[in-house]
């Protein structure tokens, strides 16, 4: 009864937390690196 | 609205202006200097003279950002992809949120928070409006991607890790509350049609961040507290049915993957407000509820429950009493009822307590499986539980199958075990099994109670649906609650509670080889 | 015991709410900044293509978020990175890598130096010598004699 929830694509053995790669509610995988907003030196952003 | 004339089409000019600025190779880092031209312009034209102008000035653009993406959504309908469509409606809105960011930033004194936090509260509370009176006149047409994404941004926008948010004062918690506020004015059962996008921006890990894990002194966690309970509040009716349609099913699956990062994340939190999120959630929605009760400190390290032999009231634990941050006292109502609670505890009079405890706990609706107040019952247990820890304690004990028998408190669950019938029963048995959790003062309590009014039960009713409650927490998948899995466990294996010669452990074959399977994987 | 619980009249009106956000859900860019170059919508691609074995396509392979991954990946992947994903962690970890290839970060010319030789002169203002530069509008790594690498435009 109920659902395996090792299945909901997090990965819950993780030693790291979860919450800075969680992609939401509605997403079967966590962001990847270039998914995640980051605050990079002002100079890198060369567009 | 009464706009002053021609507000509208200013509005529109200076907010074409500010979009064109924005996206200009010159505004400047944070478009500070686009934002510097622009304060002129707004200035020229009056627009910060008063804050009546402000407000209409944001609410004519709110709307304006609102109808402009809405426009492009629904003519996705013929053809460019969703892709470009969000980018197209972001540009605009992005450009927006900058804008209400830069002021809310630079507005009044560097120094003083107090005008920039009323500016953000204002615009927030604009968009609340906006979006009730859009949800209220379009219903199931309504759009949440531009209130979503005005909403984000925002967020993200005034928690950017820049020192200027720091030296400008802009206190976090201040801007969490007022998000808190807002996110609680657009819950779902207010806004249903928002749920999705809302739950997107409860659990945004920018949002989880800044609530559960980067503000000091845990002050976001009642806030989120607070937000997740909205959220359970929205699905309970619907939970209670077990058959969900797809979009509940789709919310409900979301709820679950957030609550299994908070508890590896912040098991502490879910342990901390357990008692408030089991008050609204449905007793019929186990597996969520297991979940959060198997939350345990991080720094704990729990004995495997199925060790041969585990002594549990060896572990130093269980004289620990978990923090929790509802006032169990101030829950049980009415305070009639919770006044003859206290005389009976102190000194066993009223004598009509007992009998007239059922009164109390039952509500007045004829409506099958509602003839109780779940939240009262709660309270009631765990309020006399802690009592009866606190005597126990002041004798210089620790609770156990002997120190809990024969008092005022056991008097009490002994009657509620015996005086209501089934359904206010289970109410009661769960009230108690929703403390069985890591090794805690609580856990041990409840759990020799749940085992001394099995074997002090008088009828074997009883006793089966003791073994009921419990059955249906361990049949669920996991996780399951430590304090759950030790009780059972002594349960089926102490002998004196005769567990095996019970009729009910036979009433089929399978659930006779469930019982065994569960024996044999712990004896 | 409690069997199940009648819907109110309200409830079916949430219920319909819920369901007509359902055709709409939100997509994880929507709380995200805007990619200009690599939008999130990771294309399914076909099975055929290399795979990190055993992993869901659209999964990136384990530790990728780390650094020493992106120290295994060949420089130009790293420039790409750079270049392409600006604002993102993988931007960060690109530039983090390319650090640690003697790769350095000139903001004046928003370019990346590497030296070619030991610089002629060196004072604690500027180095003197000739340089591996990445030319991103040509895509392409070029050398660039008699530079003068200014201590102030180093990030």
């Amino acid at each position: 009864l109920g659902s395996d929830l090792t299945t909901l694509g997090l990965n819950l053995n993780s030693p790291e937390n979860l919450y800075p790669n969680f992609a939401g509610p509605w997403a079967e995988t966590p962001c990847r690196p270039q998914d995640i907003d980051y605050h990079v030196p002002q100079e890198y952003l060369t567009n | 609205f009464q706009d002053p004339p021609a507000l509208q089409e200013k509005t529109e000019v200076l907010l074409r202006e500010w979009i064109q600025m924005y996206h200009s190779p010159t505004a400047g880092q944070g478009s500070a200097s686009a934002f510097q031209h622009f304060v002129k312009q707004m200035n020229l034209h009056g627009i910060l003279k008063t804050d009546d102008l402000i407000t209409r000035f944001f609410r004519i653009c709110i709307s304006m950002c609102r109808d402009l993406c809405v426009r492009s959504i629904l003519e996705q309908g013929q053809g460019p992809s969703p892709t470009y469509v969000r980018s197209k409606c972001f540009q605009n809105l992005d450009a927006f949120v900058r804008l209400i960011a830069l002021l809310v930033k630079h507005s009044g004194e560097a120094t003083n928070p107090t005008t920039k936090i009323n500016l953000l509260n204002k615009v927030l509370g604009l968009v609340c409006g906006i979006m009730i009176h859009d949800i209220e006149s379009n219903g199931t047409e309504f759009q949440q991607l531009p209130y979503h994404r005005i909403l984000i941004m925002l967020f993200l926008e005034l928690n950017a890790p820049e020192a200027i948010l720091e030296s400008i004062n802009l206190p976090v918690c201040e801007v969490l509350m007022a998000f808190t506020q807002t996110l609680h004015l657009l819950r779902p059962s207010k806004c249903p049609g928002f749920a999705y996008a809302w739950l997107e921006i409860v659990s945004h890990r920018v949002f989880i961040g800044r609530m559960l894990a980067i503000t000091p002194q845990q002050k976001g966690w009642s806030m989120y507290s607070m937000l997740l309970a909205d959220l359970f509040k929205f699905l309970a009716p619907f939970l209670r049915n077990a058959e969900l349609a797809k979009p509940l099913t789709m919310l409900y699956k979301g709820t679950l993957r957030v609550l299994l990062v908070l508890l590896h994340d912040f098991p502490e939190f879910l342990c901390e407000y357990h008692y408030g999120f089991c008050d609204v959630i449905p007793p019929n929605c186990i597996q969520m509820r297991n979940l959060i009760l198997s939350a345990f400190p991080r720094n704990m390290r729990l004995p495997d429950p199925f060790t041969p032999n585990l002594k549990v009231d060896m572990l130093p634990e269980i004289t620990v009493s978990p923090k929790i941050h509802t006032s169990v006292a101030n829950l049980i109502q009415p305070p009639e009822f919770k006044k003859n609670l206290d005389s009976y505890l102190k000194n066993r009079t009223p004598v009509t307590f007992l009998s007239d405890m059922r009164t109390y706990l039952q509500q007045v609706s004829n409506e099958p499986g509602m003839h109780y107040n779940m939240s009262v019952m709660n309270s009631l247990v765990l309020y006399v539980g802690m009592q009866a820890i606190a005597q126990i304690n002041s004798k210089g004990l620790t609770p156990s199958m002997s120190t809990i028998a024969h008092s005022a408190h056991m008097d009490i669950f002994q009657n509620l075990g015996v005086d209501l019938d089934t359904e206010g029963r289970y109410l009661f048995l769960n009230a108690i099994a929703n403390q069985l959790r890591y090794p805690n003062s609580h856990t041990h309590y409840f759990s020799c109670t749940l085992l001394h009014l099995f074997a002090e039960a008088n009828t074997e009713a009883i006793q089966e649906q003791i073994t009921r409650v419990l059955l249906e927490r361990l049949i669920v998948n996991r996780p399951h609650p430590w304090g759950l899995l030790i009780t059972f466990i002594e349960l089926i294996k102490n002998p004196s509670f005769k567990f095996w010669s019970h009729e009910f452990v036979k009433c089929a074959p399978e659930i006779e080889k469930l019982f065994e399977s569960v024996a044999r994987s712990c004896m | 015991p409690l069997g199940p619980a009648q819907l109110t009249v309200e409830h079916e009106l949430q219920f319909k709410m819920l369901q007509a956000a359902f055709f709409h859900m939100p997509h994880p860019s929507d709380s995200e900044r805007l990619r200009l170059h690599l939008p999130r919508q990771p294309c399914q691609t076909p099975l055929y293509y290399p795979q990190v074995s055993g992993l869901d396509p659209l999964v990136s392979p384990p530790m990728s978020d780390t650094v020493d991954f992106f120290q295994r990946l060949s420089t130009e992947t790293l420039f790409f990175i750079f270049y392409y994903m600006e604002g993102t962690k993988a931007q960060y970890l690109a530039a983090k890598a390319l650090k640690k290839q003697s790769w350095r970060f000139h903001t004046k010319y928003m370019m990346w130096f590497q030296r070619h030789e030991e610089p002629k002169a060196i004072t604690d203002e500027y180095e003197q010598g000739t340089y591996i530069y990445f030319d991103y509008e040509n895509w392409g790594q070029r050398k660039k004699e008699n530079f003068t690498f200014e201590y102030r435009f180093l990030e």
